[in-house]
């Protein structure tokens, strides 16, 4: 039943008008609440059942605290996730829903001014870097976002229909922030 | 005079026009070398036709019809402004031709697919003029004989041959919407035994190719008078006080990203399930360290 209300959005959005974006403005805004919380609901229903695969922490004790509860950041296409900008560590979960393996570059919204460790599930350090985001993107009207780069690791062969975890700690090393950092060059335009 | 980024020994490399700041050539580096392809790419946009909806000749360009107001795209800018950023992992070309548009051009070490993110909006209309922004690739030199091939609606890829239809005769009054068709998942051409390319997107859109090696992608519209077929508003949509800011990406692949593992028809079909079927990705704090979490 918690999959209902995203079923019934989708089967209202099979309608041409929401297909093909020609609907009155108030209808688009209806879609867009009725796909919101149907997929809000469907990602509380993920993050109940990574609990109980014990992929979320305290999962295996009587289920884990909301603020241990995995997070799916929806505006991640403009940058920006509040968990990963505010949090000093944590961790990121990919799910594969391909039926074989692969690899993917995460990319994580965070705040300049700090180096991330990225360590996998086996306790290895992972090679990541930090890009600047585009400053068309900072200035998007209404993004309210603290992040400035993006961390970006590889995720390698993610198992098909499963899961990669890995964990980000925050650092104030130099040393760190300065491997990471990407290198930034502004070629003079010829005219 | 030109800009070349690449990532080490392996992987794509791309040239761009120290003059303009737009690409200009890119090629798969091996072990014996580089082999360069040309390629433009560029951002124009097409004047949305007004009109009161009183006779067919004076139909808006509105939410049901794409109808520009004459044959040609105007360039958004002739050159764009360039960042290169560059790392282990990843090389990016950051181009801004207008506040209102950009790009980010991406390749990750190792892959074989050009990343194109494009910003679009808010589009302005102080001018009175409705917009329509397209992604313009061009393959120069390539005979492509007015043939390219789309994807409908989750069927095959289908056949389009310029102001030509399989089972009547055209009239075409409409040059460029006319030859625009549904593309939601990719827009391939093909010139030859040695040349193809694809155009895939991450959301379905309108998309063309009104000359020999073109590819056209139809990104973000912004537009000022109702086409009159029902829906009643313009598609004027407004956020925070302006014109909507919409983000996505476009993939371009070559033949010469093939390889004896997976030619052409592969690289597609992959890439295309991969973007279909992308990873979920969540994130949640901890307080625990690294060892202690594993």
């Amino acid at each position: 039943p918690r999959l209902e209300r995203l079923k019934e959005a989708m089967g209202v959005l099979q309608h041409h008008d929401a297909v093909s974006g020609t609907a009155k403005q108030h209808v688009t805004n209806d879609y867009s609440e009725r796909l919101s919380q149907g997929v809000s609901e469907s990602f509380q229903m993920v993050a109940e059942a990574y609990s109980k695969l014990n992929v979320v922490e305290g999962g295996d004790e009587g289920g884990p605290e909301a603020a241990e509860m995995p997070v799916f950041c929806p505006l991640l296409n403009v940058s920006s996730c509040p968990t990963t900008e505010a949090s000093e560590a944590f961790t990121v979960t990919l799910y594969n829903p391909l039926a074989r393996p692969r690899s993917f570059h995460a990319r994580v919204p965070v705040p300049g001014g700090a180096g991330y460790k990225v360590t996998d599930h086996q306790g290895h350090a992972v090679v990541s870097q930090l890009v600047p985001v585009p400053d068309a993107v900072l200035k998007v009207p209404g993004r309210n976002s603290s992040a400035t780069y993006e961390l970006v690791f590889l995720a390698q062969d993610i198992p098909p229909l499963g899961l990669l975890q890995f964990h980000v700690q925050r650092t104030a090393n130099l040393r760190f922030q300065k491997e990471q950092m990407s290198q930034i060059l502004r070629p003079e335009r010829s005219h | 005079k030109d800009i070349e980024v690449n990532l080490g020994n392996q992987g794509l490399a791309v040239l761009l026009d120290k003059d303009t700041g737009l690409l200009k050539s890119i090629g798969v580096v091996r072990p014996d070398g580089i082999t360069m392809v040309k390629v433009n790419q560029t951002y124009l946009w097409y004047a949305g036709m007004s009109g009161n909806n009183s006779q067919e000749e004076f139909r808006a360009s509105g939410a049901y019809i794409f109808r520009p107001d004459g044959a040609h795209a105007r360039p958004v800018a002739a050159a764009a402004n360039v960042t290169i950023v560059q790392g282990p992992l990843v090389a990016e070309i950051h181009q801004v031709w207008t506040p209102w548009v950009s790009q980010v051009i991406r390749v990750y070490k190792e892959e074989l697919t050009l990343e194109m993110e494009w910003l679009v909006g808010p589009i302005p209309i102080n001018d009175g003029v409705g917009k329509e922004v397209v992604s313009r690739v061009v393959w120069p030199d390539i005979s492509t004989n007015g043939t390219f091939y789309t994807d409908a609606n989750g069927r095959e890829m289908i056949k389009r041959v310029k102001n030509y239809r399989p089972t009547w005769q055209l009239h075409n009054v409409e040059p460029v919407a006319g030859n625009y068709y549904p593309v939601n998942s990719r827009l391939v051409i093909s010139g030859g035994p040695d040349f193809q390319a694809a155009l895939m997107n991450d959301r379905s859109q309108g998309g063309t190719s009104l000359d020999d090696g073109h590819m056209e992608l139809m990104l973000h519209r912004r537009l000022l008078h109702d086409d009159a077929f029902g829906v009643g508003e313009p598609l004027n949509e407004t956020a925070f006080g302006e014109g909507l800011v919409a983000r996505g990406k476009l993939f371009l692949l070559h033949s010469d990203f093939a390889n004896d593992d997976c030619d052409f028809g592969c690289l597609h079909r992959s890439l295309g399930e991969k973007l279909m079927l992308e990873p979920v990705v969540s994130f949640t704090a901890t307080s625990k360290p690294a060892h202690a979490w594993r």
